[in-house]
Formats: structure tokens, C-alpha cells, sequence
């Protein structure tokens, strides 16, 4: 390993980083997450940890662009210079920036978050089957509204479970519209546009109005790239043109005709011979995490390894199973020493049976009563503030719990969150994952709910799963996602657009519902995947932010769930 | 049906930069990465020092140090890579 000269280094544990913009090849949320995991593979290893700020300054400023993006030292197009970054200090110091005209994925080709559908937001399964004909990309058969999906699944045929795929027709990024997708035909300058353009923008990222005028409205958001969009040549982010001709003959799928280095291209015109627009097919792409995991590298100190195997060499190489080298170990611990504290690694589950008799779940028609007799360990390093969204989020006992995939934390009256506590230990009856949960201020019995059933703890006995149309609720509702205790007695349960009431006394849905959430509670997302009520105050949550309402139903605060309640 | 495919080759619009010869590949190589320019500033003659900064080059990456231009170097100037230069002054 090298260090820059003068080792140069912070001079604080605590780093700061930012991400200034995306690229459109990724969903924000993957992103996001692929630099997570990128400064995890150093806090592994080193006291340093990292934190991320949303405004100001960071010690380390993070962005994509293309070719002269601002530095002097411009991008090269696609492949060769990848990404570079500055080593610690004020200023550019410390930055890193990636070539957007790279295409940017996981390392295997294109990495699809789906939007919206039946999914969950679940990532494409390639290939996948529908109406017995295999799909390797987003497909827009079977509908006629133009939006390209996929199946999350090998087979939708089979499964039916299905999302979107990220095109300009579903959302924008960036820009000033909140995500509005674009808006076609679109006015520029006097100038109608059917498709995202690069005009009026010297950076070459592809935009478009998300209203009908530009001109007049001034609003637009950033196209994300669809999974058949082309890298570089000379239509980067434009969709492959299927049929296209190149030298009078006409072409159904990508080709490397014409080219003497096998790249596979397709015209992204019908006619490539009179247009000569043309772009490189979607590859496998080059991993984010792994690019980012280098540079940071770069930022915190390290310069190249002429180790092949190091994290620190200089080309490229996906690695699918990552672990740091030893010399890249070295190298940053030369810097800043080693983790102080427990060893990262974490400790194994495993389960000590206190009594000969195994716990057993339930079977959906059982109404038991049972205590946990098994002492789990859970894994440490589950960080509350690692999560982006919580399965349910509810007061009980004057703690407000946030549950997440069979784990919870609570966060006492002192500010503090503790945790994570397996589920399974305290209310072994439930699934893993819950959509809401209530605590009934009469008889402090706790309401769970998960996709159509519920359950109801009385101290250690339980009652369920019982099917939430018991309750009077629509057969078709799919979840619950929030519950409101309104006065004593009664709570209101939310999903979307609709909340109904509940008599806990009847366990019956009051008269004269659903009603809809955006008449009763203006200004909160009527999308909020979490709705509770918390020190008097209603709060509706979306991704990782809440929107609060008090009593009078006014919207006084919207803030992060991580750091305005976990405090992280 | 076995006669040789006669493979037409394009250039395609937006994609010259890539047309450039295995020499200038290197040239340019070297001197965004660093190697060239230390070797100027020590006063060599040019012909001397793309020799040494090839022999340089292949030590970094690993390669077999011949001072030539040969396959594997050119091969691995046009592997994917990080832009942050290898040599600084």
C-alpha cells in the first residue's frame, strides 16, 4: 500500500460526507446504499465512522458528471477513467467524483428497483416469464399505458408479483418537480418535445418539463435511464431502437457489426444509415460499491497498491464476494489505527434452549396462549439508524417501538433508543414482519396487524391470527398500515387513502366508513407506510421521513424518523 | 456458406476518441497517470523516458518490466481504471 505524501489524513474520526446527484443509470435508494456499504467496508476496519449530511459542507462531497464536470480533470467517456478522488483537506480535498457516462449497476448488469405494483419495491428478476415468452429487460407488453415493468419473480405467469420500471414516464429526479414524471409534448423555448432531451444543458444529463410548458412553468426533473437506454456514443441514455437499419439491413437486437472491438451497439433511431445516432447495449455494468469503496479509499488517505487483489490497485475488477485485502488493511490502519472496541466481525446467532420443549408457532387457526422459554442473541451491529423504513412504528407502554424484519427497538422517554430485541421473544406468535401495531388505552391490550390478519396480546396470552374482515374490514384491504387511538375505545386504521374506525369494545368497524385520509388529515402523504399517534401528536410516515400533525390537525413538523426520533 | 464473412468496420459518430493508435493510447496513458510528466521534469529526452516510464508503468501494475510497448501493456492501459494519476510529483 501507498499513502499520499505527508500521510495525509483527517484529523477527525467523525467524517462527514454528502451526496450532491444521482445518476440516472440507478434508483436514488441503491445508490444511496452502495456508498453506505462503501464506507462501511472502512469503518469496518478503523475508528472512523460516517456520517451523512443532506446540506453544507461535508469533508467529503460526492457527485457524478460527464467529461468536463468542474475540476480541470475531465471524464473520458465511456470506460477507461472510471471515477477519481482528492485526498483529505479543505476544500475539492476530500471529494470524490464518479464519470456519469459510465453505467453504473451492482457489477451484473442492470439493477432495477421497482416503483409502485405489487412488489414491495423489489428488484426485477431477469429473465422473467409472462404469458410463457422470457423478458431480459422491462417490458411494456401487457399494457397500454406505455410503462415498462417486470417480474420480481422467475415467473409472473405463476406468482403475479410485478413493479415498474424507472422511466421518464413514472418519475423524474432532481430538478424542481418532486419527482413529477415528465410531461410529452413539453415546450422549450418555443420548441415542442415528444422525448427527454439534453438541449439548454451543457452537461449532457437528459431532462424534460414535468408540465406542459417550460417556457412558462419552469418546471423539470432529470430522466431516469430505462434499462434498454444506450451508453455513450452519441445518444447516451436514449432507449435502443428495435427494428434499426445500419448499412440497409435491418437489425431486431443489439449487434457488433461494424465495430472491429466485438462491443455490442444499436441504433437508437430507426435508421442509423440517415440518422447516425447510436449507443453501446447495457452491460454488466461497473459496480458502484466497488468503484466508491476505492475512492473512498482515495479520500481517506490511501493512494494506489500495486497489489492486483487490493482494493487500492487502479483497475477495476468485480470482486463478487468482497472482503478487504490485508494490504488495504495495513495501509488505512497505518493511518488511523484499528477498531477500537468489540471486534467488528459480528457474533454468530445461536439459540440456547433454557427448556427441553421447543417453542412452536402457532397454526393460523390456533388461539393460544404461551411463553418464550429460548434465549436469542441477536446481532449487535443491527443498527436502528441503518434503516431507512420501518415495518411499524407504535407506543407501548409510553416507549415508542419501530419494528423492522422480526427485530424492534425502543426509544425510552429519555431520548435514547435501545435494542434491536427479536419479535419472536416477545410476542412469539407474530410473523416477522408486522404492517401496525396499537396499545389499547382501556384494557392495554396490543393490537398487531399483518397483511390480512391481526392479533391481540394480553400480557403473554395471545388471541389470532384472526382475519382483519373480522373486524368489518373490506376482504380486499391488503394491510394495515397505521392506527390512531382516537378517544377512549376507538382508533382509526389506516391504509392509503382510506382510514376506518375501529370500536375496539365491538371489534367492529364504526358506520359511515372508510373515510378518505387526504379530506380528514390535509397535507401528509396519503402513501405514509407508517401512521401513529405519539405524545398527543399524529405522525405519518413515507421512506424515512414524517410528516407530524397536532391536535388541530395542522402539519407543524417534517423531519427524519433517524434523527429527529431515534436521535442517531 | 463458408467463404469468409467480409466484416465492414464504421466509425461511428461520438466514438473517435477510441480510434486512436496503440502509440498514442500509450503517450496519452502515461501522461495522465503521471508517469511521463516526473520523468520530464528530471530533463530526460523523451525517446529515454518513455522507455523508463513504461518500465515504471509495468512495475506498478505488476507487469512483466520490458520498457516495449508490448501486448499485455497496452491490454492493461485500456482496462478500466481509477483516474486518480499513480505517479505525482
Amino acid at each position: 500500500y501507498q499513502t499520499f505524501a505527508g500521510d495525509l489524513k483527517w484529523n477527525h474520526k467523525d467524517v462527514t460526507y454528502r451526496i450532491l446527484n444521482y445518476s440516472p443509470d440507478m434508483e436514488a435508494s441503491l445508490i444511496d446504499d452502495a456508498f453506505a456499504r462503501a464506507f462501511k467496508v472502512w469503518n469496518d476496519v478503523t475508528p472512523l465512522t460516517f456520517t451523512r449530511l443532506y446540506e453544507g459542507t461535508a469533508d467529503i462531497m460526492i457527485s457524478f458528471g460527464k467529461a468536463d464536470h468542474g475540476d480541470g480533470y475531465p471524464f473520458d467517456g465511456t470506460d477507461g477513467l472510471l471515477a477519481h478522488a482528492y485526498p483529505p483537506g479543505e476544500g475539492i480535498q476530500g471529494d470524490a467524483h464518479f464519470d456519469d457516462d459510465e453505467y453504473w449497476t451492482l457489477g451484473t448488469g442492470p439493477a432495477i428497483q421497482t416503483r409502485y405494483g405489487n412488489a414491495d419495491g423489489a428488484m426485477c428478476h431477469f429473465p422473467f416469464l409472462f404469458e410463457g415468452i422470457s423478458y431480459k429487460t422491462c417490458t411494456t407488453e401487457g399494457r397500454t399505458d406505455g410503462l415498462p415493468w417486470c417480474a420480481t419473480t422467475a415467473d409472473y405467469d405463476k406468482d403475479n408479483k410485478f413493479g415498474f420500471c424507472p422511466s421518464e414516464l413514472l418519475f423524474t429526479f432532481g430538478g424542481n418537480s418532486n419527482e413529477a414524471p415528465c410531461v410529452f409534448p413539453f415546450v422549450f423555448q418555443g420548441v415542442k418535445y415528444d422525448s427527454c432531451t439534453t438541449d439548454g444543458r451543457t452537461d449532457g444529463y437528459r431532462w424534460c418539463a414535468t408540465t406542459a410548458n417550460f417556457d412558462t412553468d419552469s418546471q423539470y426533473g432529470f430522466c431516469p435511464n430505462r434499462d434498454t437506454a444506450v451508453i455513450g456514443g452519441n445518444s447516451d441514455g436514449e432507449p435502443c431502437q428495435f427494428p434499426f437499419i445500419f448499412l440497409g439491413k435491418t437489425y431486431t437486437s443489439c449487434t457488433s457489426d461494424g465495430r472491429g472491438d466485438g462491443k455490442l451497439w444499436c441504433g437508437t433511431t430507426s435508421n442509423y444509415d440517415t440518422d447516425k445516432k447510436w449507443g453501446f447495449c447495457p452491460d454488466r455494468g461497473y459496480s458502484l460499491f466497488l468503484v466508491a469503496a476505492h475512492e473512498f479509499g482515495h479520500v481517506l488517505g490511501l493512494d494506489h497498491s500495486n497489489i492486483k487483489d487490493a482494493l487500492m490497485y487502479p483497475m477495476y475488477k468485480y470482486v463478487e464476494d468482497f472482503s478487504l485485502h490485508s494490504d488495504d488493511i495495513k495501509g488505512i490502519q497505518y493511518l488511523y489505527g484499528p477498531k477500537t472496541g468489540p471486534d467488528p466481525t459480528p457474533p454468530q446467532p445461536k439459540t440456547t434452549n433454557s427448556s427441553p420443549i421447543m417453542p412452536t408457532r402457532p397454526t393460523p387457526s390456533e388461539t393460544t396462549a404461551f411463553v418464550s422459554t429460548t434465549t436469542h442473541v441477536v446481532d449487535p451491529s443491527q443498527d436502528a439508524c441503518e434503516i431507512k423504513e420501518f415495518d411499524a412504528i407504535t407506543e407501548i407502554q409510553k416507549e415508542l417501538h419501530f419494528f423492522k424484519d422480526g427485530h424492534y427497538w425502543k426509544l425510552s422517554s429519555t431520548g435514547k433508543h435501545k435494542g434491536p430485541f427479536l419479535v419472536s421473544e416477545k410476542w412469539p406468535a407474530l410473523p416477522a414482519v408486522i404492517n401496525t401495531a396499537f396499545e389499547d388505552q382501556l384494557t392495554k391490550k396490543i393490537y398487531f396487524f399483518a397483511e390480512k390478519q391481526f392479533w391481540v396480546y394480553t400480557g403473554n396470552e395471545v388471541l389470532g391470527p384472526r382475519r382483519i374482515e373480522k373486524l368489518g374490514l373490506p376482504s380486499n384491504l391488503e394491510r394495515v398500515v397505521g392506527a390512531i387511538q382516537r378517544g377512549k375505545g376507538k382508533v382509526l386504521l389506516f391504509n392509503g387513502e382510506n382510514f376506518w374506525r375501529l370500536d375496539v369494545k365491538a371489534q367492529l368497524i364504526d358506520r359511515g366508513y372508510p373515510q378518505f385520509t387526504g379530506s380528514a388529515f390535509g397535507g401528509v402523504p396519503i402513501d405514509s407506510h407508517d401512521v401513529f399517534m405519539y405524545k398527543g401528536f399524529f405522525y405519518f410516515c413515507r421512506e424515512s421521513f414524517f410528516w407530524r400533525m397536532n391536535s388541530r390537525k395542522q402539519v407543524d413538523q417534517v423531519a427524519y424518523v433517524k434523527y429527529n426520533l431515534l436521535k442517531c | 456458406w463458408c467463404l469468409p464473412l467480409k466484416s465492414v468496420y464504421v466509425t461511428f459518430p461520438g466514438d473517435v476518441i477510441k480510434k486512436m493508435t496503440d502509440i498514442q493510447l500509450a503517450d496519452e496513458y502515461l501522461k495522465r497517470y503521471g508517469y511521463i510528466d516526473v520523468l520530464q521534469k528530471s530533463g530526460m529526452q523523451s525517446v529515454i523516458s518513455t522507455s523508463k516510464a513504461l518500465k515504471k508503468l509495468q512495475k506498478h501494475l505488476g507487469l512483466q518490466e520490458t520498457g516495449t510497448l508490448d501486448k499485455r501493456t497496452i491490454d492493461a492501459m485500456k482496462q478500466p481504471r481509477c483516474g486518480v494519476p499513480d505517479i505525482r510529483n
